[in-house]
């Protein structure tokens, strides 16, 4: 769990770089959702 | 931001099936660079599709639409 | 330990990514892709958790029949081949008795190629 904590911080961190990029924003479950699909990667 | 290498070194020795199996610096390194290419394209798509929408938050049902198609990419 | 977030990092964590129970879902699962014809049925005891929401690979199936766009990677050769049978799929989909596939390929069969 504290890996996957982990990853979920440095991709929350990256979709935030591209979310800042175009002036959205992301909801947490999507941020979780793209860390889960990036985890089992 | 990217992964730390320590963090990728961790998840690939977690599934290792063979402890003996080892990774070299350049194999790190070019991990850390994919999944952070991974993560950087997933977003985007996703913010595309969003903007595609006339949304300005994106929603887990913009990133399930382009979601099928990025795991075929990868 | 080094690959661990630190004490700041997991603040952060916890404040702006972490989910919760009071969150609109708690957990967010792939689904687990289950092989037919392996009858590997130790993942059929998986059933999802409350609050729990599984990412679905078919709720958009009918949008597949053309590529989204992209960023730096390109589809790959077999997206474009799964994105060619959804359209195929989208085409054929609403016939009933005759099949448009077989009506186009059965001036080509030749008797000798088939058992």
């Amino acid at each position: 769990q504290s890996l996957k904590a982990a990853v979920h911080y440095t991709v929350g961190s990256l979709c935030q770089e591209a979310a800042d990029a175009k002036g959205v924003k992301f909801s947490k479950p999507t941020i979780a959702a793209i860390s889960e699909v990036t985890f089992r990667q | 931001p990217s992964f730390r290498k320590e963090l990728v070194n961790k998840l690939l020795y977690l599934h290792f099936k063979d402890d003996k199996c080892k990774v070299s610096p350049d194999a790190l390194q070019l991990m850390v660079e994919m999944l952070k290419i991974f993560v950087q394209e997933a977003a985007s798509r996703a913010i595309r599709q969003a903007q595609a929408e006339d949304q300005d938050k994106v929603d887990i049902e913009q990133f399930e639409k382009v979601l099928p198609q990025l795991l075929l990419d990868f | 330990k080094a690959w661990s977030l630190t004490e700041e990092e997991f603040r952060l964590w916890n404040k702006l990514y972490r989910l919760r129970e009071s969150d609109e879902f708690n957990e967010i699962v792939l689904p687990k892709t289950k092989f037919e014809s392996l009858q590997d049925d130790d993942l059929s005891n998986h059933e999802s958790r409350p609050g729990s929401y599984q990412l679905s690979l078919s709720e958009w199936r009918v949008w597949q029949n053309c590529p989204f766009p992209t960023h730096q990677v390109d589809h790959s050769d077999r997206c474009y081949h799964f994105i060619s049978i959804m359209e195929m799929i989208d085409q054929i989909r609403n016939e009933e008795d005759e099949c448009s596939y077989e009506l186009k390929l059965k001036p080509y069969l030749q008797i000798g190629d088939i058992s």
